[in-house]
């Protein structure tokens, strides 16, 4: 059998729909089923096999292929020069305070020290919030008056972490929306003094098509080296985790599972998949 | 870009007094794109569509206007069906209850209610009663103090509850009372629970739903079990300044049978307006 256009066109529509229900940005699970098509077309199907398993087998291996392998976090700081020094960056409210505690958290229990840096001296609260995480936990806090300047304050932290050996330095900052120039310009200088080793970009999974839009815009400005995505709990399909592996093609390094310590999972493409295929 | 390809599909029915159904199906087409990339539930897309093409095909052309501008006058009729109900609200004497997601807004746009209800010259004050998120109250604090706003927390307080109890006592001469609550989602059945023993003790004259503007399909099922849990009559769509177009709100709306009560468009406490239905829907369109 040699699959026509017409052969699976009703099952790509079908999946189109399931990658949409699922949260994924229109643009993606369009381009995504376009891609599928130019692959699909022309190729055999066994006899047994009907369309709808040719195609659903496919996409499942697109997917695969789009959301990637994840990132070994604990490995990449084991073989790097230390103090490896790690900005989080994303807009508001998706997690980035939150998962700067868990990894914070995740990285000590694999026996490597943590310094965290409170990066974000603007919003009301913030400064609170991290440093009772962190007494919580038992983490060094670097933080200065609400107000400061945050590259005064991350600049310190990574002072902080040479003068005392310290492996990791975890560099939290302030929800910021990519169509702000100014706080964008901030987040350029934040990456200018502080020299990050890796840029972790925090978006939640719940997030729908604008997704696409702010990880393109960090991705321009401050090219990340991975992204968390929060709040799978939320919705456990994760739509948003292909939207944005797809657009920036950078890895996915964790998934955040919850509001607790322990509630970030070293991220894995079954997590998604299996949530979307069943 | 999307609203070029609309504006393209409307140039097609543009001049024609009789509407055919290729065009129609075209516009349709573009018009299914827009909404879908703009985090319109894709079963209300769909929903949508039918509607418009019946319409569009099966009612007579009114006199006097073409057939491009019948079929744009159907869309958004359509589209001010869904978000165009207002949510009514007095300035009288009342106690709101604020519920949403995880990072939605609540706190920040609980301080931005006590600004608006301030200049409106009540008295107002704010409750924090989520008691589960690290410097829930001082963030609400320092929001309230800022205008000098009274409120009332208790970070060592456990029990929501409590916290409403003893924060009514303390906020009894003020006229609005506005009560924080923290983050939830509607897998989490124990805190759907306590919010159901919030509303319940509370008894608020409102219960707005405060939502992400960028909240995607998610959206529906989660404005339900709010809705189900404490009968939302109000939404609150936060983070307008950014690219989100909002289509989520659409969802909530819809599922809580209520309308969009304010908007937030930025992260000061002066950053939030009286919902505009038609700016929001050419917004949504592309
Ligand atoms: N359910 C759930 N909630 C989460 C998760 N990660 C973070 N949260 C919650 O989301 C809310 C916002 O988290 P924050 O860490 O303050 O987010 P942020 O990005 O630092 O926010 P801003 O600094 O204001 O931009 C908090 O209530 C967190 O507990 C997650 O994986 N699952
Ligand atoms: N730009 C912008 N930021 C907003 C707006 N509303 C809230 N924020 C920001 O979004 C982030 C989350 O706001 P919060 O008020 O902490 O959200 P919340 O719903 O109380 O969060 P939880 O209590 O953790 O569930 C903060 O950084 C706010 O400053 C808005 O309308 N525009
Ligand atoms: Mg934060
Ligand atoms: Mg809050």
């Amino acid at each position: 059998f040699v699959l026509s256009e017409k052969d699976i066109e009703e099952s790509l529509f079908e999946l189109q729909m399931v990658l949409l229900e699922s949260d994924v940005a229109y643009p993606v699970a369009e381009a995504i089923t376009e891609h599928m098509k130019k692959e699909l077309v022309g190729t055999h199907r066994k006899l047994r096999e009907s369309a709808d398993d040719v195609v659903t087998d496919a996409l499942r291996h697109a997917i695969e292929k789009v959301l990637g392998e994840g990132f070994d976090l604990v490995s990449y700081i084991k073989n790097h020069e230390k103090p490896v020094k790690i900005l989080f960056t994303g807009v508001n409210g998706t997690g980035k305070t939150t998962s700067v505690a868990k990894i914070a958290h995740y990285l000590q229990s694999q026996g490597l020290s943590v310094v965290v840096g409170a990066g974000d001296t603007f919003r009301a609260g913030a400064i609170e919030q991290i440093r009772v995480h962190c007494e919580r936990l038992g983490i060094k806090l670097i933080a200065h008056q609400e107000g400061a300047d945050p590259s005064a304050v991350l600049y310190d932290t990574v002072e902080y972490a040479k003068a005392h050996k310290t492996d990791v330095v975890l560099a939290d900052s302030a929800g910021r929306f990519h169509n702000r120039v100014n706080l964008m310009n901030q987040l350029e200088k934040i990456k200018r003094v502080m020299k990050p080793d890796l840029v972790f970009y925090v978006d939640e999974a719940v997030a729908g098509n604008d997704a696409v839009i702010r990880a393109e815009e960090f991705e321009k400005t401050v090219s990340t080296d991975g992204v968390i995505l929060t709040k799978v709990d939320m919705d456990p399909k994760g739509g948003a985790a292909i939207s944005i592996a797809y657009t920036i093609g950078k890895p996915l390094v964790f998934l955040g599972v919850g509001q607790g310590y322990d509630d970030m999972k070293p991220f894995t493409p079954s997590l998604i998949i299996d949530e979307i295929f069943g | 870009t999307l609203s070029n390809s609309l504006k393209d599909a409307m140039k097609k029915l543009a001049g024609k007094t009789v509407i055919d159904r290729a065009a129609v199906d075209e516009l349709v087409r573009d018009l299914q794109r827009a909404l879908l990339s703009s985090d319109v539930n894709v079963k209300l897309v769909m929903e949508l569509s039918k509607q418009i093409k019946a319409r569009s095909l099966d009612e007579n052309l009114p006199k006097g206007i073409n057939a491009r501008e019948h079929v744009l006058r159907i869309v958004y009729q359509e589209l001010v069906n869904l978000v165009g109900k207002e949510a009514e609200f007095s300035l009288k004497p009342q106690k709101i209850l604020m519920a949403g997601l995880q990072g939605s807004g609540k706190t920040t746009t609980t301080g931005k209610l006590c600004r608006y209800f301030q200049r409106k010259g009540l008295k107002v004050g704010a409750i924090g009663a989520d008691n589960f998120r690290p410097g829930a109250y001082a963030q609400l604090e320092t929001l309230c103090k800022k205008i000098n706003v009274p409120s009332y927390g208790d970070p060592k307080e456990k029990d929501a509850v409590k916290i409403v109890k003893d924060g009514l006592a303390a906020l009894k001469d003020v006229d609005v009372v506005i009560v924080d609550t923290a983050g939830r989602h509607a897998l989490e059945d124990d805190l759907i629970d306590e919010i159901t023993e919030v509303n319940a003790y509370l008894k608020p004259d409102h219960r707005w739903l405060v939502i992400d503007a960028a909240l995607g399909q998610a959206a529906r099922d989660q404005a339900k079990r709010f809705h189900e849990a404490i009968g939302i009559d109000g939404v609150i769509v936060t983070k307008m300044d950014g690219t989100a177009k909002g289509g989520g709100a659409m969802s909530a709306v819809a599922e809580t049978q209520s309308g969009i009560v304010f908007i937030g468009n930025g992260e000061t406490i002066d950053d939030l307006e009286r919902f505009d239905p038609n700016g929001f829907i050419s917004r949504l369109l592309g």
